[in-house]
């Protein structure tokens, strides 16, 4: 008899490519894209939510291997058994999913001597979430390989498969947030060479000549604003690398892609984890990908619920410090505690706004406050404002001239209005020449 | 239709051991399959394939066991069977 069906007793699961295929055309962000379309298949129809880590920890381990590779289905060279997953259950090799490295893997390729991999991986991702082979011709379980399935943009199941994912796991009540018109973009797949689409500029993008910031953060060195979805990036000696803002989703991964806004981060000194604050809730990331078990509350912390407006870690001290409203917590990395007589009334450092909308460390050793349009800096060690802030962030961090707003009907690029062939003449303050790049 | 080779049988009952369509052999005996055995694993993996159920190793059948196919079993590995 059919063995008692196996399901995932727990809805966010983790994914992770340990291992891409060697000697392939496809390259490694291909095989990424592919992954999370393959995994979207399944949850745009379900409860289930797959994202992207990068620890050893995930729950679906996707591996290219060959041959025998310690587990009871040896590969067989090109042809023959392509792809197996493992079924959800508490073994440490559930949901874990190996491809044959020996495949010629393909994706939108006419060739038909390769294997797609998008319709293969459907089917194995339909195993490591508990389905198992079908007879039913239609079926995308059923166990032989039946050639591409068409664009992973635009793929849908077969109704039997809806149905059978149905009874283990029900109906995904919200749409799913992968599959919401204006969810984030998701990551990108190359353009059939046939009809390259130019993705048209998008219309949410904040002016950073003309906005406040959530939150700022210097990390690695760097400055990083950030601003609704959106974060411009500063480099070391703090040159603006884009006008154009990136997309948080699509750099920091493993944030939910329904978040609109961060309200601070950090990187934490004692391992250089970088902390992002969202209400009661945070985020710990690894390098720019999320860590194993987060969100998790703020009370983690000590922190009342309600999140924080700013963080950071002051130099001077390496204490960290929380602000909401009109108070301030100063925190002990070392030994993960509040320090007492916390919370305290803004602010610590004479002249500096009592709300804040973000603060940050910079490399020259200094703190810096930021409220809307406006910054102030003090020194290290000192506890008062320096003298001549606050000034303006959009020009001393951004580049932008002062009181530059954003120019009606254009991109906001600096020099916009520069006629065809003149000589864009934009420059910041410092009089450097201001350029960006656009791809 | 011509009679299998040797080749095409030991193939055949691999590759219906393999997923789940007989017993795996017993390691120590690599016992034979009795006839009927053999035709009644094929019968059903011609019926999960969408063959015409002939229990037979006809053509089709061999093709469909070299196309290329998800590793794991379409039946739940029966348990081998031990001597008694």
């Amino acid at each position: 008899q059919a063995p008692a069906p196996t399901k995932w007793n727990k809805r966010n699961l983790s994914w992770r490519v340990r291992t891409f295929p060697r000697d392939s055309p496809l390259g490694r962000d291909t095989v990424r894209a592919l992954m999370h379309y393959a995994l979207k298949v399944w949850s745009d129809i379900t409860p289930l939510n797959f994202h992207e880590v990068a620890g050893s920890q995930a729950d679906i381990q996707i591996d290219f291997s060959t041959a025998d590779h310690n587990d009871r289905y040896p590969f067989d060279g090109p042809g023959g058994a392509v792809a197996h997953a493992f079924l959800p259950g508490d073994h440490h090799t559930a949901g874990d999913t190996h491809f044959d490295n020996d495949e010629s893997w393909t994706f939108r390729s006419p060739d038909a001597h390769g294997i797609d991999l998008f319709a293969v991986a459907v089917h194995e991702f339909g195993h490591a979430i508990g389905l198992g082979h079908v007879a039913a011709p239609r079926s995308v379980m059923q166990p032989y390989y039946q050639g591409p399935v068409g664009d992973p943009l635009h793929y849908g199941l077969p109704y039997e498969d809806r149905v059978r994912v149905w009874q283990l796991y029900g109906v995904r009540e919200s749409v799913s947030p992968t599959a919401q018109p204006d969810a984030e973009e998701p990551p990108l797949l190359p353009e059939p060479p046939n009809n390259r689409s130019s993705t048209p500029p998008r219309k949410d993008v904040p002016h950073r000549c003309s906005t406040h910031f959530d939150a700022v953060a210097q990390i690695r060195g760097e400055a990083f604003f950030f601003k609704g979805r959106y974060f411009w990036r500063l480099t070391r000696d703090r040159q603006l690398v884009s006008l154009q803002p990136a997309q948080v989703h699509r750099f920091w991964r493993g944030l939910p892609l329904q978040l609109d806004r961060v309200d601070a981060v950090y990187e934490r000194t004692s391992d250089h984890r970088i902390v992002f604050f969202k209400g009661d809730r945070y985020w710990l990331f690894k390098d720019n990908n999320v860590e194993e078990g987060f969100p998790r509350p703020v009370s983690d912390f000590g922190l009342p619920p309600g999140g924080v407006d700013a963080a950071f870690s002051w130099a001077h001290n390496d204490k960290t410090y929380f602000f909401k409203d009109q108070l301030y917590w100063r925190y002990d990395e070392h030994t993960r505690r509040m320090d007492p007589g916390h919370p305290a009334q803004s602010p610590l450092w004479r002249g500096v706004p009592s709300v804040l909308d973000a603060a940050m460390r910079w490399s020259d050793g200094a703190a810096y406050f930021f409220r809307g349009q406006e910054y102030w800096k003090v020194l290290d060690g000192e506890l008062a404002v320096a003298p001549g802030y606050p000034q303006s962030t959009a020009r001393d961090w951004l580049v932008c001239r002062d009181l530059q707003a954003a120019p009606e009907g254009t991109d906001g690029q600096a020099g916009a209005h520069a006629r065809p062939g003149q000589r864009d003449q934009s420059r910041s303050e410092d009089g450097y020449q201001v350029c960006s790049c656009s791809s | 239709a011509p009679a299998p080779s040797a080749e095409d049988l030991s193939l055949g009952v691999d590759w219906l051991s393999r997923f789940g369509y007989l017993p795996p052999a017993d390691p120590t005996t690599g016992q034979l399959q009795a006839p009927e055995e053999l035709s009644k694993a094929i019968a059903a993996m011609q019926r999960f394939g969408g063959l015409e159920a002939t229990g037979v190793l006809d053509e089709a059948t061999l093709a469909l066991m070299k196309t290329p196919r998800c590793s794991l079993p379409d039946l739940p590995m029966a348990p081998a069977r031990r001597r008694r």
